[in-house]
């Protein structure tokens, strides 16, 4: 996958931090200091579904001109995340207990089209 | 998102910078608060200090320690290993003692546990660690009861009595997991653990309530999760 720069109009990962101490929650969370939340954005055109990311190689590229010049179907593709890893928290409850977990899924690591 | 319905992600891009900032932290908080399985934002009264929090993550450890190179560990229900579940989210929930009411005789410690927390885990395994402070040489007997509230709160169910002998002053660790999964499993939140000594002992505990020796509850849970049945 590919991160989001200035101009790119093409599926991408857009990093987004949240720094706990900037909205406030610093004193409930206790680790980490913020928390990843990169997001998918960016168009998947017709030739570029089922590439994880954006094409990087030739052979790739001449593939997707053959698809887009003999596509028939017109189908949606979506920019969706392609890897995710969890979000490890420490933070304090509505008993002021401590609790630990690692929430599934949390952090988006990798985009590409469905 | 289904056709027709309005995409996050989509519209975002079409939003001011300053817009879309505030926007995506509106999504984090929501989304962290539900994983959590929190209404809102906890409101902290009673932070842990740092030295009891050190403490109690030092000792955790050095029971893990114990329990890994002890041969022949009990593996009856009080001691589960915890294979990593598959996706299956867990949790290890430190609750430190709140005061509850003593006589001479008796000493009484509160845990608290959120009504979120029991309702949408399971408890595989809780120990209770203990700092005894010993009047002199000897042996001395002390009484456990584990007690929680029934569910209309009026009075005290009694979960298990057991008879210990404090033999010197030091840190102590005792099985409760079976009174939590009870407790749990009842919709209570509250574990009362009274401690009853002989006359002459005063607190068995450190007196004081010095922080880094402060008694809690350390427990370890998984989400509960939809119990689906499969036919062949």
């Amino acid at each position: 996958g590919i991160d989001c720069s200035g101009d790119s109009r093409m599926c991408c990962r857009k990093e987004f931090f949240v720094d706990f101490k900037e909205i406030g929650w610093e004193d409930c969370i206790i680790q980490p200091e913020g928390y990843h939340m990169n997001y998918c954005t960016g168009l998947c055109p017709l030739h570029m579904a089922g590439i994880p990311g954006l094409a990087a190689s030739f052979h790739t590229a001449v593939l997707n001109l053959i698809k887009a010049n003999n596509a028939d179907a017109a189908v949606d593709s979506c920019c969706v995340p392609t890897q995710r890893r969890p979000l490890s928290l420490l933070y304090y409850d509505r008993d002021s207990n401590i609790v630990k977990t690692d929430i599934p899924d949390m952090i988006v690591d990798a985009c590409g089209c469905t | 998102t289904p056709k027709g319905v309005w995409c996050p992600a989509c519209g975002l891009a079409a939003l001011a910078p300053t817009v879309q900032r505030d926007v995506l932290i509106t999504m984090a908080k929501q989304s962290i608060l539900s994983k959590l399985h929190l209404p809102d934002r906890p409101n902290i009264t009673q932070p842990t200090s740092r030295g009891a929090l050190l403490n109690a993550l030092h000792r955790m450890r050095a029971q893990r320690m114990d329990m890994a190179v002890s041969p022949g560990m009990p593996l009856d229900g009080s001691i589960l290993h915890l294979r990593p579940g598959m996706g299956v989210q867990e949790y290890e929930i430190l609750s430190f003692a709140k005061s509850g009411s003593s006589t001479s005789r008796t000493v009484r410690l509160h845990f608290h546990f959120t009504r979120e927390l029991a309702r949408s885990t399971e408890i595989l395994q809780a120990t209770l660690y203990l700092f005894w402070a010993v009047p002199g040489p000897g042996t001395h007997p002390v009484t456990m009861r584990l007690l929680h509230p029934d569910p209309m709160g009026l009075n005290m169910t009694m979960a298990s009595e057991t008879q210990l002998e404090v033999q010197r002053a030091g840190w102590a660790t005792l099985d409760v997991g079976r009174a939590v999964q009870s407790l749990f499993g009842q919709g209570s939140q509250r574990l009362t653990v009274e401690l009853e000594v002989a006359e002459d002992w005063g607190s068995p505990l450190l007196a004081g309530h010095s922080d880094s020796h402060w008694p809690f509850v350390a427990a370890r849970a998984r989400a509960r999760t939809t119990h689906r049945v499969q036919r062949r």
